[in-house]
């Protein structure tokens, strides 16, 4: 999650409370927010005595990440009015353990409240398919218009060197569902975005075999990534016309 | 071309 987002948002407070952890930033230009929960049980054991926001840098969060190995046991604690968080990572054998405190930070946070909406479009497609749509058309433009029919999606984007579209249809994968690629539609959508934006939320792909794009015309998109136990969401408001 | 709009405008300030 934090090699997913530490490009879009650098100072953010980790919420925790009963319910496990929560996260809610915006990055610099106020373009696109992140929102991730991450349920209880996505942790074994979770205790929380009471409500607390943990201000972490996330640079330096990844520094201390990095020295752990892939299959480490994390054990993150942090006492009432904490200085520091302090990772704990235990090889699976038991036969290492690595112990760091890093550092908390004052984040004077504004949370947005995001309506709920309901989204005129609900598209759910494999992951790396959206991530290749993003990256190959990126090479050709700054945007990228996505437009949602009964028929399918079509992204299509035009720059200098000429224009491009890649066009999907609903289609169900019987073996693996995160493969299949549906369209729920109330009416036909068309916005346009950013793909600079677009292609950094891609790189939470490794979290989840599928994403779901939600769309209402003239709202910001919302890209989901759905984990086991919670969720990794962007948001990322459009580009508008005269 | 289209430009960029913000969340503000979208999404409310507590």
């Amino acid at each position: 999650v934090v090699e997913a987002i530490k490009d879009l948002v650098q100072d953010c407070n980790f919420d925790c409370n009963d319910d496990g952890i929560q996260l809610q930033a915006m990055d610099n230009s106020h373009v696109a927010l992140v929102s991730m929960k991450l349920s209880t049980g996505a942790f074994s054991p979770f205790r929380c005595d009471r409500n607390i926001a943990l201000g972490i840098n996330l640079n330096s969060l990844m520094k201390v990440l990095r020295a752990a190995g892939n299959d480490d046991i994390l054990t993150l604690k942090a006492e009432d009015q904490p200085d520091s968080l302090n990772l704990v990572f235990e090889s699976p054998g038991q036969d290492r353990m690595s112990e760091y405190d890093i550092k908390l930070m004052d984040i004077d946070q504004e949370h947005l409240g995001i309506p709920e909406t309901e989204y005129a479009a609900t598209i759910s497609l494999p992951s790396a398919e959206f991530q290749r749509i993003c990256r190959d058309l990126s090479a050709l433009s700054e945007s990228v218009s996505i437009e949602a029919s009964k028929d399918g999606v079509k992204f299509s984007c035009s720059g200098d060197i000429g224009n491009g579209s890649v066009t999907l249809r609903p289609h169900t994968n019987v073996e693996d569902e995160s493969k299949s690629t549906s369209i729920a539609l109330t009416e036909p959508v068309n916005l346009t975005f950013s793909l600079k934006y677009l292609v950094n939320f891609c790189k939470a792909s490794s979290l989840s075999g599928s994403v779901q794009l939600c769309l209402s015309n003239e709202v910001p998109l919302l890209v989901e990534f759905k984990m086991g136990a919670g969720y990794l969401r962007f948001y990322l408001a459009p580009k508008i016309g005269d | 071309p289209p430009k960029q709009a913000t969340l503000g405008s979208f999404f409310k300030l507590p």
